[in-house]
């Protein structure tokens, strides 16, 4: 473990726990994408399925539980709970696009052929486009609100920050996992566009307008 | 190392 991985991590969960609250709070899910939060939702049930065979650390064990649950709960939310609120008609974004793709290069790039191997490196893949319905989304209506546009930098930084930690591991340990180190730049690129739109604009207390 | 034995990250 080191700073870089552990501030991604702590971003990480912070940005599931921004989402939560709001939705919680406002008890909406307008401006929230389901179709992303399905997406993460495969994502942790594919990448942490290995949670009851092996275990890794006490912190591992917590944070796999954590996302999974998380997520699954966002979905409730969304879906069940507030589904009066969702906004199905701005979130349009076909998800086969992403989950195919994601699927056959699990069956090009994977470290074994094995079902965990396969399904970790599906999770790799897809978690580095499961943002699309969500940016799509913020395009379509043409703006988010200020924490919705907070959740999107938390979540994005952990990437970012994962970037950091495996440059580290790499000199520091000669750890280098290039399915992951491929997948992570490409997800961090994605929030490229909304990181600028943050900082000129949410950071200067102004309102997150995507210019249609 | 070649990654693939354990994934320790999350």
């Amino acid at each position: 473990m080191n700073l870089f991985r552990l501030m991604g991590d702590v971003s990480h969960v912070l940005a599931v726990f921004i989402l939560l609250a709001k939705i919680w709070r406002t008890r909406s899910a307008a401006g929230i994408s389901g179709r992303s939060q399905i997406l993460f939702t495969i994502v942790y049930l594919a990448r942490y399925m290995d949670l009851f065979f092996s275990f890794i650390s006490l912190y591992n064990t917590v944070m796999k539980l954590l996302f999974i649950s998380a997520s699954c709960a966002t979905v409730y939310l969304i879906y069940f709970k507030f589904r009066a609120t969702y906004d199905g008609n701005h979130d349009t974004f076909r998800i086969e696009f992403v989950l195919v793709p994601s699927l056959l290069l699990a069956f090009i790039f994977h470290y074994s052929m094995s079902f965990f191997e396969l399904a970790w490196s599906f999770s790799i893949f897809l978690e580095a486009v499961a943002i699309l319905p969500q940016l799509f989304m913020v395009t379509k209506t043409g703006e988010a609100e200020n924490i919705t546009s907070h959740y999107l930098f938390a979540l994005g930084s952990y990437r970012a920050l994962y970037i950091l930690n495996w440059i580290y591991r790499y000199y520091t340990e000669g750890h280098f996992d290039p399915i992951a180190v491929c997948a992570g730049i490409v997800q961090t690129i994605l929030y490229c566009d909304f990181f600028y739109l943050y900082v000129t604009k949410v950071l200067q207390g102004r309102k997150l307008q995507v210019l249609p | 190392d070649v990654e693939g034995e354990t994934h320790d990250e999350l």
